[in-house]
């Protein structure tokens, strides 16, 4: 049997004994391509993880007393819901009405994107990107969630002193200088370049603008 | 994790010719 | 003799050597190089130097030195301890290259093949003695490769001694038939008492001569062979005899630097130019996750 590699967070043990079918592998859309991603669901918690995989070729892993080719690591790693979400808000969006949820985020192709309706608190996570009316919502123009995101990652990016400038250095260089001979301009490039994997290009380009 | 790739996916006698070490 | 630290760990070198007597850093020596195991498929390669001083090679010569090829397994033990009992002129060092350290040599990246993996341990040795404090004036060499060239980069080496590389020296030279004593009475201690790392199922002792051309040597190849990890360490995975059963039993693997037809071209140069059509554009993975090898994970 196939056999496959995850790194997940430690709490995440606990999730498939509390309930059953605590951990759920899905596919939901990736609101950036438009195509299908593998994502997880902890049921208990109720809370989204996006699958990445690290590839590389020519790798094979020792797993115990068997090789697996291929060398493949999954990483699950949380992810905000509302990514996903707005992708259904901004192509329902076309008609500029409000709309109930479930007329919303709607899938043929990814059927299970109605586990996020069931997300806890999803009400107050719409707040950050619609208008509501009643139990209706419209996506707001303002993109201000966006932003914020945006933000935030450049926050992230200094404190991990992730290299953003556009001159080649090796990953394993590391300067003490990094974060003051990086312009804040880099930065904001490369905030922005990350959250566009997250989001439709029409919105991308909202934001690049902004 | 190996630096090649095995092109096969099947039981193998690693602890006999591995000794893992941290 | 001693092979403890080879029996220890036998995955890389290992030096043995006697005391130096003290005649040999008083008076001019004579010193003989030659080496045991360079053919088979099986085991290390020893390498050995002896020397004495030149007022004593007629003494050598009386320990029966000079026919060690004829001589079998026991009689050449017998003579090396002879040579170690009369010891207080005749001194020895000696170097064992395990089949792992002749492999990963021949098999590297950077090629380091068997003449110059020979040479350099020869020429190891002979700067050992030296520093050893042997008051060495003659080297006799038994070639390995063109005796000419040997012997120039030998003589280069060591300038101020007076360098013989030549075919069959352990036939002409005493001090290189001693030479050879050691180094075959070291492998075949060495390979007698070898500690197989892995654990083998069915193990059996008997390999047969341990040359590739022996039937018996092959079959305990092809019955020792492991589909993803080949053989034990005992073997010299860089024989084209190991190479050949590899390619037949073995698992293929893939390596970056691997010839096999796995690289992706960046396109026809044509491309370039020529319309060929919309080309399907999608949104590569940003930077962050291109430099880190990630990408989304679009199936399990």
């Amino acid at each position: 049997a196939r056999q496959l590699v995850f790194l997940l967070p430690e709490y995440l043990k606990d999730a498939s004994k509390k309930m059953k079918r605590g951990l759920m592998f899905v596919k939901l859309v990736n609101p950036c391509s438009g195509e299908g991603a593998i994502y997880l669901f902890d049921m208990h918690l109720q809370q989204l993880f996006e699958i990445k995989v690290f590839k590389e070729k020519h790798h094979s892993w020792f797993i115990n007393q068997s090789v697996q080719s291929g060398g493949l690591l999954h990483f699950a790693t949380p992810m905000d819901p509302l990514f996903v979400l707005l992708h259904y808000l901004v192509k329902a969006d076309k008609e500029g009405k409000f709309q109930p949820l479930d007329q919303v985020v709607v899938d043929d192709i990814f059927p299970n994107c109605v586990l996020l309706l069931k997300l806890p608190e999803l009400e107050k996570l719409l707040h950050h990107v619609t208008e509501e009316k009643g139990t209706t919502y419209k996506p707001l123009r303002s993109g201000l969630w966006l932003v914020g995101r945006v933000k935030q990652t450049m926050a992230a990016l200094k404190t991990n002193h992730v290299n953003v400038s556009a001159r080649v250095q090796s990953t394993a260089f590391f300067s003490g200088d990094q974060v003051s001979s990086d312009k804040e301009e880099d930065y904001i490039r490369y905030a922005h370049g990350l959250i566009s994997d997250y989001i439709p290009k029409e919105l991308s380009d909202d934001l690049s603008k902004y | 994790l190996l630096p090649c790739e095995v092109l096969v996916s099947q039981s193998a006698p690693v602890g006999r010719f591995f000794t893992p070490a941290i | 003799m001693d092979l403890s630290e080879l029996e220890r760990d036998n995955t890389g070198r290992c030096r043995l050597s006697s005391p130096v007597p003290a005649v040999c850093r008083k008076e001019p020596c004579v010193l003989g190089v030659d080496e045991a195991g360079r053919g088979p498929v099986l085991g290390p390669m020893v390498y050995a130097i002896c020397y004495c001083p030149l007022s004593r090679l007629a003494d050598l010569e009386a320990l029966k030195v000079a026919d060690s090829k004829t001589l079998s397994e026991s009689e050449r033990d017998r003579l090396f301890a002879k040579m170690e009992e009369d010891g207080d002129f005749v001194g020895w060092a000696l170097d064992v290259l395990s089949p792992n350290l002749i492999s990963t040599s021949m098999l590297g990246r950077v090629k380091y093949n068997l003449n110059s993996l020979s040479h350099d341990t020869a020429t190891g040795l002979i700067q050992y003695a030296l520093d050893q404090g042997v008051k060495i004036s003659q080297v006799f060499v038994d070639t390995v490769g063109m005796p000419e060239t040997y012997q120039d980069r030998l003589q280069q080496r060591f300038p101020g001694i007076t360098v013989t590389v030549k075919a069959k020296a352990d036939a002409l030279y005493p001090v290189v038939s001693a030479a050879s004593i050691c180094a075959k009475v070291a492998r075949d201690q060495a390979v007698r008492n070898w500690q197989f790392l892995e654990t083998l199922q069915d193990f059996d002792a008997d390999y047969g001569s341990g040359y590739p051309n022996d039937p018996k040597t092959k079959a305990w190849l092809r019955k020792h062979v492991e589909p993803v990890f080949g053989f034990p360490q005992f073997v010299r995975f860089s024989w084209r005899t190991a190479q050949a059963i590899l390619e037949k039993e073995a698992e293929s693997v893939t390596w970056e630097d691997s010839t096999a037809g796995d690289q992706e071209g960046t396109g026809r140069i044509t491309s370039y130019f020529l319309s060929e059509g919309p080309r399907t554009h999608h949104h590569a993975p940003h930077r962050y996750f291109l430099e880190r090898g990630l990408e989304p994970a679009t199936t399990l």
